[in-house]
């Protein structure tokens, strides 16, 4: 049976594609099969692995509508191990066109009680938004990792995102719990990611993960190739430290 | 009559805030008076300002459902010259209740039309989605300043801006423009940086301002100060680029 874990935060620029598609990439590595699903009608996590958004038929947004089952919008990405569920533009009209439906927010959740998976993780990338997309991964995930940078308008989000968890825990995800915090883009040399981090760490005890994810410009060159960073430039500073975090997050998912 | 510019881009965590912040604080200090409005759920124009989130009363939310006219949200901010519409969390909510609504893209710019305001320019920030509370930004505006760092996904997603941005002009705002596209947090040293750069160049002559806005601490150390970078590091390289692109739009907007 799969785990599946969200990669959450409504606070834009995080690097939750970045560590949708790299975390997942690195537990493929582990030898685990892994399915990414792009939850995102920017279609970042798309691209990022190689898949051109809108090709790729049917997309998560047919999935959504009913118009096609959860197995046959699963693709298979150049990375092995990894497949992938893509976006497409059309899933920024789910939304709206969702709004109206009774149970719009569990259609994923009821998909994944209906679909036998070959996988042992399925992540999925969320938007910037704590939209009817969001709700849907956030109410068929077993865990939500968030990400984020050590600045004060990402703090100031966290307890937005924490209130919907305990609303979608309280109401249709009973079993949903947080994964941890993951430090993105983290600059140790300024005092304001220390203050940040050390403020997080005494609020969030525990839940931040020990493993932060380093600026490096190698994550932001790795999707324009549509590749993970494991397999653009396996010996960067990037690289080593999703494959310490995948480690750490391994650890926490088998000692549950 | 106030010039009203809206600074938009679905794409998360480009600069958004810190764009419509700093650029209607040196409008402000050049001597115009300055109203901004904050269009995002996430609150942060309205708390890098100072404003606390929620507390006032009423926010853009009451504004737009119709509970309140326009004027009873501004507020006065303690930098001199600008005033603030501040927007509260339940704005979140704004997206479900106002898509059953008829004409619920232009409520905004109904309300421009009633309302006399003072002010010289009118900023707009909004949030990083291309939902309800953006296209009631973008049917209110003259025109569009779309922030961008130089990064793959965020080149990605401008083609995106640019279809809604049609529509928008096609449908409800038939004079809308581009003011230009501001290039955010700067890195000279990479090669990514110069080749979106140069692809931004070749594809959009023209947009792309002269002014870019180098990556600067300071600029993310100023909101939890709850103030403009102005006022919190004159002497900063944020201080300064933020006031050149202020003179560079002001010289655009004169030149109309
Ligand atoms: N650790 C890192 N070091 C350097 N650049 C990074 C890092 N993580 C992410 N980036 C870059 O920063 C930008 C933002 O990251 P990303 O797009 O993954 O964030 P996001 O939270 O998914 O954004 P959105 O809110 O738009 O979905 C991207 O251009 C990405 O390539
Ligand atoms: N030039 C800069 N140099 C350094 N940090 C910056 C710069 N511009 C913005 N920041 C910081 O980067 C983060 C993202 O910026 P900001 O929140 O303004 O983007 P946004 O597009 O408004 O995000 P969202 O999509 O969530 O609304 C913030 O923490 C901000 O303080
Ligand atoms: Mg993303
Ligand atoms: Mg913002």
């Amino acid at each position: 049976v799969a785990d599946w874990i969200a990669i959450a935060n409504q606070k834009g620029g995080v690097g939750k594609t970045t560590t949708a598609i790299n975390l997942a990439a690195a537990f493929a590595a582990a030898d685990c099969r892994v399915l990414l699903v792009d939850c995102d009608p920017q279609c970042n996590a798309t691209s990022g692995v190689g898949i051109l958004p809108g090709a790729a038929r049917p997309s998560l947004y047919e999935v959504l509508i009913g118009e096609a089952p959860l197995q046959d919008a699963i693709v298979q990405t150049a990375f092995d191990g990894l497949d992938a569920v893509p976006a497409s533009p059309d899933l920024a009209g789910a939304n709206v066109e969702l709004a109206l439906e009774h149970g719009r927010a569990v259609r994923l959740r009821g998909l994944r009680g209906e679909t036998a998976l070959p996988h042992d993780f399925v992540i999925l990338d969320c938007p910037p938004a704590l939209d009817l997309l969001t709700l849907n991964a956030l109410a068929a995930t077993d865990t939500v990792l968030i990400p984020m940078h050590c600045e004060y308008f990402a703090l100031e989000g966290i307890s937005a995102i924490m209130r919907t968890l305990d609303s979608v825990k309280a109401s249709v995800n009973p079993s949903l719990s947080v994964e941890g915090i993951l430090l993105t883009m983290y600059d140790r040399r300024t005092t304001l990611t220390k203050q940040v981090d050390s403020e997080l760490r005494a609020h969030f005890n525990g839940l931040v993960l020990d493993t932060v994810i380093p600026r490096n410009v190698r994550l932001a060159e790795a999707p324009s190739h549509g590749k993970p960073i494991l397999q653009y430039d396996i010996r960067s500073k990037g690289a080593e430290s999703y494959l310490a975090a995948a480690r750490e997050i391994l650890a926490r998912v088998r000692s549950r």
